[in-house]
C-alpha cells in the first residue's frame, strides 16, 4: 500500500527525507 | 532440418560505417520523440485516458483476476487461528518482515485472533512521537519519492508522470457518468431543505450535507463521526440517516475543543464558541498547479509501506477534510519493483481520495490500495466501502462524499497533527 500527499505549499518549502528513505508516523516530512 | 542448421555456411558481411551510424541515429531518435511525445489519449472533456502501459510482466499482472485474489486474501486471513499458534504465527510473520512486537498494542500475540488483526495492529501510545514541524509523515513506511508538481504531471518514478487530475479525479458537473455522485457544486444553487436530483435520486439537502434540523455530530471523538450520508453507487444509500445524534454534552464539548485546535494549528481564529457560520479559509475547488497562490508551489510526496510496517494512516498536519473521491480500480502491486516498470500505477489503482485544506491551501492525501492490501478504511467514513464485489465503474469515475456536516465551523473533518485518520487492511 501506498499513501500519496499532494498539498500547495510556500515556494521555500523544504523536504526533510530522502528518497528510499525509511520513516515513521509522526517524523518530520518537509518545513519551511 | 538438423544439418541445415550446423552445415550451413553463414558468411558475414560488412556494412558501411554510414549505414551502422544511420541505424543508431534512428533508433536513438525514434527514443527520444516516444520521451517528447508519450502517448497521451484524451477523453472528450480532455482528461487523460489511462491505460496499461508497461513491459510484458506488467500486462501478464494486468490479466491475473488481481480484485478477486485480494479478497481471498483477506478473507483466508480473517479466519481464527488457533490460540496456541497465535504466539508462534504471528513471531514467525514479524521476524520475516521486520516488524517491531514490542511497541503494539496489545502486546499478547494472543488476542489477536488472525493474521488480519495482527496486520491492523496498534501502537502503544507514546510509540510514534510527533515532530514540530509542518508536516509528519502519515505512516511508517519508506519515502519513494517527492518533489514538486509541473504542469499538472506527478512524478512516479525518474522520467515517468502521471496526470494530477487523473490522480484527484476532476469535477465534471452536468456529465451524465453515473458514478459521479453530487459534489459541492451541484449544490451551490440549491436553497436550504431543497431537494435536489442527482442521477435521478432525489434527497434533501439536510440529508446530504447536514443542515439546522440534521441531527449534530455524533459523540464519543472523531472515530465515530460520520460523514453527511455520502454519495455512494447504490441507492439505497440515499435517504438513510446516519446516527449522529449527540448523547453528552461534555463529548460535544470535547468535539468543540478538538476543532478548535485544528483552527488554531492551521491559523485560523475562527469563532468556535460561536455560530457555525465561520468559513475562515477560502475554499479553492483546482488542483493545478496553475491556480496555487501567488509564492506557493504544489508539492507531492509518496510513502510507500511494506507488509511489516504499522498500516494504520495519521493526519500529516493540521486540515480539514472537505471531500472523499472513491476510484475503484485495478489492485496491482505498489511495490517500487512495480513502480518502476508499470506507468499510472497511482492512477490506476484503487484509491480513496481525501482532500481539502491546510494552513497554506490545498491539502490531498491518497491512500492507494494493492493487492494484499486493497481495503482502506477511514474512521470518520464509516459510508466508505473499497475493494467490494460488483460491477466495476468505468475507469475514471468516482464517488464522492462531503463532509460539510463534521464540522460546521470549518465546513470539512478537522484533523489534528497525527491523529490517526484510517487504515489498510488485508484483502
Amino acid at each position: 500500500s501506498t499513501i500519496v500527499l499532494i498539498f500547495e505549499a510556500p515556494s521555500d518549502f523544504e523536504f526533510a527525507v530522502q528518497a528510499g528513505q525509511k520513516i515513521k508516523v509522526g517524523q518530520k516530512l518537509g518545513d519551511l | 532440418l538438423f544439418k541445415a542448421w550446423t552445415e550451413t555456411p553463414t558468411k558475414w558481411y560488412p556494412i558501411p560505417i554510414a549505414v551502422g551510424a544511420l541505424l543508431l541515429v534512428v533508433i536513438q531518435y525514434r527514443k527520444n520523440s516516444r520521451k517528447r511525445n508519450p502517448e497521451v489519449v484524451l477523453d472528450q472533456d480532455g482528461v487523460e485516458v489511462v491505460k496499461l502501459k508497461g513491459p510484458w510482466q506488467v500486462h501478464v499482472m494486468g490479466a491475473l483476476p488481481l480484485r478477486n485474489l485480494s479478497r481471498l486474501w483477506g478473507y483466508m486471513n480473517s479466519l481464527q487461528l488457533p490460540v496456541w499458534f497465535r504466539p508462534y504465527g504471528f513471531k514467525m510473520y514479524a521476524l520475516a518482515f521486520g516488524c517491531n512486537l514490542d511497541e503494539i498494542d496489545p502486546d499478547d500475540l494472543q488476542k489477536y485472533a488472525s493474521l488480519g488483526d495482527f496486520f491492523y495492529r496498534k501502537l502503544k501510545p507514546g510509540a510514534r512521537p510527533v515532530d514540530d514541524a509542518i508536516l509528519v509523515s502519515p505512516a511508517d513506511g519508506t519515502v519513494l519519492h517527492f518533489g514538486t508538481i509541473k504542469d499538472s504531471r506527478v512524478e512516479q518514478v525518474k522520467g515517468i508522470t502521471y496526470s494530477l487530475d487523473a490522480l484527484l479525479g476532476v469535477e465534471r458537473p452536468g456529465t451524465p457518468t453515473a458514478a459521479v455522485k453530487s459534489t459541492r457544486s451541484d449544490l451551490d444553487n440549491v436553497n436550504d431543505h431543497d431537494f435536489a436530483n442527482v442521477n435521478g435520486i432525489e434527497y434533501t439537502l439536510d440529508q446530504l450535507i447536514g443542515g439546522q434540523n440534521s441531527p449534530a455530530r455524533p459523540a464519543g471523538g472523531t472515530d465515530s463521526r460520520s460523514p453527511s450520508p455520502s454519495g455512494d453507487p447504490a441507492p439505497q444509500k440515499f435517504g438513510e440517516q446516519v446516527d449522529a445524534s449527540v448523547n453528552s454534552e461534555a463529548n460535544l464539548t470535547d468535539t468543540i475543543a478538538h476543532d478548535a485546535g485544528v483552527a488554531r494549528d492551521m491559523g485560523v481564529s475562527a469563532a468556535v464558541e460561536g455560530s457555525p457560520v465561520a468559513r475562515p479559509i477560502a475554499r479553492r475547488r483546482s488542483t493545478s498547479d496553475k491556480d496555487v497562490r501567488p509564492g506557493n508551489s504544489l508539492f507531492f510526496s509518496v510513502i510507500y509501506l511494506a507488509p511489516g510496517d504499522y498500516h494504520r494512516f495519521h493526519s500529516p498536519t493540521a486540515w480539514v477534510v472537505e471531500k472523499r473521491r472513491h476510484f475503484v480500480g485495478e489492485l496491482f502491486s505498489v511495490s517500487p519493483f512495480m513502480a518502476k516498470r508499470l506507468e499510472n500505477l497511482f492512477v490506476l489503482n484503487e484509491r480513496v481520495a481525501l482532500l481539502g485544506r491546510w494552513r497554506h491551501g490545498f491539502f490531498g492525501m491518497v491512500p492507494v490500495g494493492a493487492t494484499n492490501v486493497g481495503s482502506i478504511k477511514v474512521n470518520f467514513d464509516q459510508e466508505l466501502r473499497t475493494n467490494v464485489r460488483g460491477r466495476r465503474p468505468p475507469p475514471g469515475t468516482y464517488t464522492e462524499a462531503v463532509y460539510s456536516a463534521a464540522s460546521p465551523i470549518l465546513n470539512g473533518q478537522p484533523l489534528s497533527f497525527a491523529e490517526e485518520m484510517g487504515g489498510f487492511c488485508l484483502g
